[in-house]
């Protein structure tokens, strides 16, 4: 089966490793932007279960109907299909390290899969002020009125502030989630009262292993791409 | 030299082909 995966074994810069995966796997370069040094890989196979071996302390992704965990002994063996025979996936360098990104709609150039994994929300909002992005986190502008609205839930208690938070595990409700953190300095998760959607709001500073520390002088929605 | 390692040198990017 297809796999590609970021090596930091050697003790020089991190670099790409890819398994091809046998007939009738099939594997192309769609578009290279050397600019941005990134790629995009078109990967076409049969949904077919394939397992990868991990040690015992390999941090688990979460179970779902395409993946699977087993104990083996040693440490794990994780069975994983493709979602679907064809996918996308967006590949390269971001500010300062390698990173890659499914891509959730179909399209043949790394300017269309850059936009494609920048959510709606995202763009209605770059009408309000800039944006500002950490990997797969962009921390926009909040609609007016919210800002005042989440001020005054707060001085009355009626949602608390998180300090040296994870964004993604907090806006899932969950007490740890796979992948490095994204750890905001202070940090606000808000369910609406009918639809139960919840929104997460930070500001400070937002620190993460792989990229440069965001400084937010004020609130900002924090919103995740559309990776899915 | 595999294909791919071509195309993502091309972009910048160093990768290798993991043996079978």
């Amino acid at each position: 089966a297809f796999h590609l995966a970021i090596d930091r074994s050697r003790r020089s810069a991190p670099r790409f490793r890819v398994w091809p995966g046998r007939s009738p796997t099939r594997v192309e370069v769609l578009d290279t932007n050397p600019c941005l040094r990134q790629l995009l890989l078109f990967v076409d196979e049969p949904r077919r279960w394939a397992a990868v071996h991990v040690g015992p302390r390999a941090r688990l992704p979460a179970e779902n109907g395409d993946l699977r965990i087993e104990a083996n002994g040693w440490g794990w063996t994780i069975w994983r299909r493709p979602a679907s025979a064809k996918r996308r996936f967006l590949a390269g360098r971001d500010e300062r390290d390698l990173f890659v990104a499914l891509v959730p709609t179909a399209c043949s150039t790394v300017a269309a899969a850059r936009s494609a994994l920048r959510p709606p929300t995202v763009d209605a909002a770059a009408d309000r002020g800039p944006v500002v992005r950490q990997g797969e986190w962009f921390f926009v502008e909040p609609a007016r009125g919210v800002v005042g609205e989440l001020e005054t839930a707060l001085a009355a208690g009626r949602c608390f502030l998180r300090v040296r938070a994870d964004i993604g595990s907090a806006l899932a409700g969950l007490t740890w989630t796979a992948g490095n953190p994204h750890v905001a300095a202070e940090l606000v998760v808000r369910a609406d009262g009918r639809t139960k959607e919840r929104t997460a709001f930070v500001r400070g500073a937002v620190r993460h292993r792989d990229h440069e520390t965001v400084h937010l002088a004020s609130w900002r929605q924090a919103i995740r791409n559309a990776e899915p | 030299v595999h294909p791919l390692v071509t195309r993502f040198a091309s972009a910048g990017i160093e990768a290798v082909v993991a043996p079978p």
